[in-house]
């Protein structure tokens, strides 16, 4: 009986996982493995393809799905989506405004700045949906809202950062629901520190992808993750050390089931738990140096939340 | 809660799209 009740939790969060999150890595490794047909995403590996696949980024909509979906529906990449900038986030230019007036240096530093930009606005898209995820744990929200709020606040990045994998080979990343190849070696043609900010999650999601997780896996993860009950703050944690426990167990089970071959997966896989937080350490403090450096520095009111006293 | 405003919302409101 145990077993089983494991299993429809797994089960659970994976129909929430696919729910929450519609570009799934069996999706975008059909994408990058080219077997979808004629619809292979647009490359943007220059600055010119970068403008010329300007209104793909901007593009909210998931190809051939609904075609006119909810606010709430969006699409689940850790990528380039532009959303609307919230009040007091705007002024510097969405992608749509375009390079119209610029110098031809201006026109690059600009699409640079506003490729920043839409990384953000689709990030605060992606914190929504990994909240709704969240929400989906049996048990997360009926623990206290403060260390609710302190889960998803110190979890969230690592999230994305996971989200981002199966996105992601050893040449490039998909973005903007699966509608854009973008390569390793533009993202790190980049000026400092925009450079550096994609780096070490190429880094790491080569090495995770060897794992050959399924979504059925990253979903059991996810939750492992986002449930951490060491995370500053939290004013309950045995509830949550709990939760974490039973999904623990059903990870555990889905993995001997999943990939008999495999050994020592499950250990492996949480090994990664410290790799992510490394990542997540320096991303922060990517950021906080742009926000330091950079004239033009505004962060997303979102963001602002999740990164203020965060490391 | 006012630091974390957005992320009580996100959290309290499961269908209005929050202001992002």
């Amino acid at each position: 009986p145990e077993a089983a009740d494991l299993r429809a939790l797994s089960r659970l969060l994976y129909d929430s996982y696919v729910k929450h999150f519609p570009l799934t890595k069996a999706k975008a490794r059909a994408i990058l493995s080219g077997k979808t047909g004629d619809s292979s995403p647009f490359i943007i590996h220059d600055m010119k393809s970068l403008m010329d696949g300007e209104q793909l980024i901007n593009c909210k909509q998931i190809p051939g799905r609904d075609q006119h979906p909810s606010p709430a529906v969006l699409a689940d990449n850790y990528g380039v989506v532009a959303g609307h900038p919230a009040p007091g986030y705007g002024g510097l230019g969405g992608l749509s405004q375009g390079p119209i007036g610029l110098s031809h240096q201006g026109r690059t530093e600009g699409l640079e700045l506003r490729f920043f930009y839409s990384c953000q606005s689709r990030s605060a898209e992606a914190v929504r949906e990994v909240t709704e995820f969240a929400k989906s744990i049996p048990g997360f929200v009926d623990l206290d809202l403060n260390d609710q709020v302190t889960l998803l606040k110190y979890g969230v990045i690592e999230v994305l950062t996971l989200r981002m994998a199966p996105l992601m080979n050893k040449d490039g990343t998909l973005m903007s629901y699966g509608q854009i190849f973008m390569t390793r070696e533009f993202l790190k043609s980049l000026r400092k520190p925009f450079c550096q900010m994609l780096e070490p999650k190429f880094e790491f999601s080569v090495k995770f992808n060897t794992l050959e997780l399924d979504d059925s896996d990253l979903a059991l993860f996810l939750a492992v993750v986002i449930l951490s009950g060491d995370r500053p703050g939290l004013l309950n944690v045995r509830p949550i050390e709990r939760l974490q426990e039973t999904v623990l167990h059903s990870l555990e089970l889905h993995l001997k089931v999943n990939h008999p071959d495999s050994m020592q997966l499950f250990a492996k896989l949480l090994q990664k738990m410290t790799d992510l937080r490394q990542i997540v350490t320096d991303h922060v403090h990517l950021i906080q140096l742009l926000d330091k450096t950079e004239v033009d520095m505004c962060l997303h009111p979102l963001l602002q939340e999740i990164l203020k006293d965060l490391y | 809660k006012e630091k974390h405003k957005i992320l009580h919302q996100l959290l309290q409101n499961s269908t209005s799209p929050v202001d992002l």
